[in-house]
């Protein structure tokens, strides 16, 4: 792996906890 | 072969042998993801961070996660004591951590925590600057590089407003604040590629 945030699951992380800001935003 | 996780962000630095590759990542991602999980929330709460794109938003807390916590965490590394405090709550001595493996990312981190708790910041400043550490992260995947560095220019003219009503008399606290931001990429870049080397067999 050449990405070392990727290496974590760091996006993933991320992203999962960003989703509900988004969903917010489309409300 | 015993092996060896050298980061205070897990339990322990010692690794069961007996378990598989995939569950030591699976139990170390459990350990750190509430910690990443507050800086996604700290991230929300920045004033403009939410207008950004979800592609740069995403973008900026890969590349910057790491440095903030290093900013929030810089107590678990004492100086005085020469330990480092893991999530458990125990503390492991240098000398325990280098036996380990620990080389000069241990070095390094012990010298910017040192040198962030001598400025002696307040809370308010201290989430400040980690707010101006996480917009000032790498920017190679960032799709609209306008919008993070007007927000990046706005949150250090606060920090820098903040810092001398704060400090009337050490003008130079400012500028070492703002000089701890290369130390942190350099940091950033010393823990991707431990993290490159860190072999998990199965």
């Amino acid at each position: 792996v050449s990405d070392p945030a990727s290496n974590l699951g760091l996006e993933d992380i991320i992203r999962k906890a960003l989703m509900g800001n988004f969903e917010d935003k489309q409300e | 072969n015993r092996m060896h996780l050298v980061c205070p962000m897990s339990m322990s630095p010692y690794v069961d042998p007996r378990k598989s590759g995939h569950s030591i990542w699976l139990e170390f991602s459990m350990s750190f993801t509430p910690a990443v999980r507050e800086v996604v929330e700290f991230a929300k709460r920045i004033p403009g961070f939410r207008d950004l794109s979800q592609h740069d938003q995403v973008s900026l807390l890969k590349a910057g996660t790491f440095e903030v916590l290093v900013v929030r965490f810089a107590s678990l590394f004492d100086a005085k004591e020469r330990t480092v405090t893991f999530l458990s709550g125990k503390k492991y001595s240098v000398e325990a951590l280098r036996t380990m493996g620990a080389g000069d990312l241990l070095n390094s981190m012990f010298d910017f925590s040192q040198k962030l708790m001598a400025l002696n910041l307040t809370e308010e400043e201290m989430s400040l600057f980690t707010a101006v550490v996480l917009v000032s992260a790498d920017r190679s995947g960032i799709e609209n590089v306008n919008s993070v560095e007007a927000l990046q220019e706005t949150l250090i003219r606060a920090l820098r407003s903040l810092v001398l009503k704060n400090h009337p008399n050490e003008a130079a606290t400012f500028t070492k604040l703002l000089l701890k931001l290369p130390d942190l990429r350099s940091l950033n870049n010393m823990h991707s590629e431990q993290l490159l080397a860190f072999k998990v067999h199965p």
